[in-house]
């Protein structure tokens, strides 16, 4: 039942958005962080065909059924998490990067984050410092059960708190630098250990770039209505 | 009739250092390939940075054992051409008529000039963002092709203050790329400020419409029981004829050894 052909006409020379209808799954195996369950992974394959040619083209990736929640709690200040419903006590370590020359290698990672995993942590935070990590590093947090928490490239130290105070509006370019925050994004949203993105270390990004960043990664209202429903009746029923 | 799908660029990859190239990037990807062992060319790493190239063959010390990063020069004091490298490769891709083909960097720090077969595209700056280029009117159907990408550093490398400290003197924090490296309480400064092609490159062979950036999202109901899949992707039709195409999706969850349940 999880498969569906859907018909489309493209005009020519041009570029379009479609989105499938819904696929249903019924008590599907749930992605959880490691230490709360499996992190269950159903592969999604997408090709298209064209007519009068025939495969034109294929993507895949490994994909968990998880919902991830956080909010500021008022009392204590912090940010709590859940996951699937279930409250998550986070235990995590900071993240900087696999090599200081980027000589990055899936073994590594593999060794690296498998290391989180055995020392009982269940989120890797990746600081504002060093890189939006890579597909691969994505991939063994997705096996591993790692939650990620993303900074983007903004650092207190440079970004106007450091000694000297330096850059108060952060890069020179604004355009850049939330054109390469949407396109981080497309390239890594898809993974379920991906749980938070968070502007910079230390440092709030400058207003239009905190602005643009918090309303590109909204839920978007399509799904908000299904959350609050999930919410409620998840609530009501369970 | 090349295969649809992915082939990565990641073996065979030469560098040499811009300043002591006197060929263009036309002469390099037409008359005057270079080969390996012709200096002042050099096994490259890639995807990796101008340094870990340098380090691989020996030209500079390993920066990360004893004081060996004060032997290597900064590039505050070397100027930018001097981390200002060429990479080239070379690769095969027969294509058929109705075929594309896609040349794509993951990621470069911080921009370049990218030249195939002649033919000049500029990749515009930024480390962070992902470049494709469609480069099938310019491919060589049956023969080899000859790729050459000069990488420039970023804009503001900034100087390293005789103290050091989070950031050096943070003029890197004035480019979107990692700020690491001008130096941190816990790295010493990077030389190149990793200048390179630091990620994946591959070539993507298509027909007629190509996939790009499919969106998955899960909504849940009635405690978990009842989920969605909802699947958002876009498509490009690169051909001068409408394009009627059955768009297929399919999950599967892999079960031990070579079984799959659908």
């Amino acid at each position: 039942e999880h498969v569906q052909t859907q018909h489309l006409s493209i005009p020519a020379g041009s570029r379009v958005h479609y989105t499938f209808p819904e696929l249903f799954f019924y008590k599907p195996n749930l992605w959880w962080p490691n230490g709360m369950g499996k992190q269950s992974l159903y592969k999604v394959s997408i090709t298209v065909d064209v007519k009068g040619y025939g495969e034109s083209d294929l993507w895949g990736q490994l994909f968990g059924f998880r919902k991830i929640q956080s909010h500021i709690d008022t009392v204590t200040g912090g940010r709590l998490f859940k996951v699937n419903g279930q409250p998550i006590f986070i235990r995590g370590g900071n993240w900087i990067l696999s090599d200081g020359l980027l000589r990055l290698s899936k073994k590594r990672y593999k060794t690296d984050i498998k290391f989180h995993a055995d020392m009982n942590f269940n989120m890797i935070r990746c600081w504002g410092g060093g890189l939006a990590e890579r597909p691969d590093f994505y991939h063994y947090c997705d096996i591993y059960g790692l939650l990620v928490w993303q900074e983007f490239w903004i650092t207190g130290d440079v970004d106007g708190r450091g000694i000297p105070v330096s850059n108060p509006d952060g890069p020179l370019d604004h355009d850049l630098f939330l054109l390469c925050a949407r396109d981080t994004v497309k390239l890594l949203r898809n993974h379920p250990s991906l749980a938070l993105w968070v502007g910079g270390n230390e440092q709030v990004p400058p207003d239009d770039i905190n602005t643009a960043l918090k309303n590109d990664l909204r839920l978007h209202p399509h799904f908000e209505k299904s959350v609050n429903e999930s919410g409620k009746s998840t609530e009501d029923l369970s | 009739m090349a295969a649809i799908g992915k082939t990565k660029l990641d073996s065979g990859w030469l560098a040499a250092r811009s300043t002591e190239v006197s060929l263009s990037g036309i002469q390099l990807t037409t008359t005057h390939p270079p080969s390996i062992g012709t200096s002042p060319w050099m096994e490259a790493v890639v995807p990796g940075t101008v340094l870990a190239t340098l380090v691989k063959n020996k030209v500079v010390p390993d920066p990360f054992y004893g004081l060996e990063n004060e032997s290597i020069i900064d590039i505050a004091d070397s100027g930018r051409e001097y981390y200002t490298f060429w990479f080239f490769t070379t690769f095969r891709c027969k294509l058929s008529g109705t075929q594309h083909l896609d040349l794509n960097f993951r990621a470069i720090n911080y921009s370049a000039d990218v030249y195939l077969n002649g033919h000049k595209t500029v990749l515009p700056k930024g480390m962070f963002r992902r470049h494709s280029l469609d480069v099938t009117d310019v491919v060589h159907p049956d023969g080899e092709n000859l790729l050459a990408v000069l990488v420039y550093p970023p804009d503001n490398p900034g100087s390293i203050p005789p103290e050091g400290g989070q950031g050096g003197d943070h003029e890197i924090g004035k480019d979107v790329a990692t700020q690491y490296v001008e130096g941190w309480d816990w790295i010493c400064p990077i030389r190149d400020r990793n200048t390179g092609i630091w990620d994946e490159v591959s070539i993507s062979v298509t027909g007629p419409v190509k996939i790009i950036d499919p969106h998955l999202v899960s909504t849940f109901f009635d405690n978990y029981k009842r989920v969605y899949l909802h699947t958002t992707t876009e498509l490009e039709n690169k051909s001068t004829q409408s394009a009627e195409c059955s768009l297929n999706i399919q999950v599967t969850t892999e079960l031990k050894g070579n079984f799959c349940l659908v």
